[in-house]
């Protein structure tokens, strides 16, 4: 999901 | 996480150490610009939203916690604090900085990766973060003395972004993410902006040489 893996981030 | 990333929060969190250093042992926030930190409380403030919505990670939610509490608590110092809002160079700090915000907020609402509130201010902090630092620059410019500690955290705020460049390009590559252009772009200008800093930083600390940006 690319979604979580966005923001995942600082 | 890879090694990237961690080097990148962690530059990070040192330049807001090093800044909050400046501000309690020299009781200073002299060649600081008021409006950027303005600016990074306004992107933190809109990107960590999801930090009651959505849990990724103990390190993430303290992070974020970090960024929130550190980047208020600057400038409240700035203005608030009785000794160290006196040292803040008020007359040298001119950049209209609320004219950043509403071209990059027309902008997340034009570009954004999805239209929902909280796609947009996320991607509303990210076009902020990348051009937050333009007042910083412009004092520093200005600033006929620079001390170590200020030009160290702009040093570390700038190393910060660029590693975060590493950190997606390892994460293209090895994890196979997805094209994600918003932040790539967002980041790459971001860094960009720096790329002038750092000639003179390297240079003067090269040379041993106080740090001095030409007029």
């Amino acid at each position: 999901n690319q979604e979580i893996q966005t923001h995942d981030e600082l | 996480m890879n090694v990237f990333r961690l080097a990148g929060d962690m530059t990070h969190l040192l330049s807001i150490m090093v800044l909050l250093l400046k501000i309690h042992s020299m009781k200073s926030c002299a060649g600081i610009s008021l409006k950027t930190q303005e600016l990074y409380v306004l992107v933190f403030a809109t990107r960590y939203l999801d930090i009651f919505t959505t849990y990724f990670s103990f390190y993430n939610t303290v992070m974020k916690i970090v960024f929130l509490v550190t980047s208020f608590s600057i400038v409240w110092y700035m203005r608030h604090h009785k000794v160290v809002r006196q040292t803040y160079d008020r007359d040298q700090d001119t950049f209209r900085h609320h004219l950043l915000v509403i071209p990059c907020f027309l902008l997340a609402l034009l570009i954004n990766h999805r239209f929902t509130v909280r796609e947009v201010l996320w991607t509303f902090s990210l076009y902020l973060e990348a051009v937050a630092i333009l007042p910083q620059l412009v004092l520093l410019q200005r600033s006929r003395n620079i001390d170590n500690l200020t030009g160290n955290y702009v040093f570390f705020l700038g190393a910060y972004r660029g590693l975060y460049l590493f950190n997606w390009i390892y994460r293209y590559m090895a994890e196979k993410s997805q094209l994600r252009w918003i932040p790539w772009i967002s980041g790459l200008v971001q860094t960009a902006l720096y790329a002038d800093f750092f000639y003179y930083y390297i240079k003067s600390w090269k040379k041993r040489e106080k740090l001095q940006l030409p007029a």
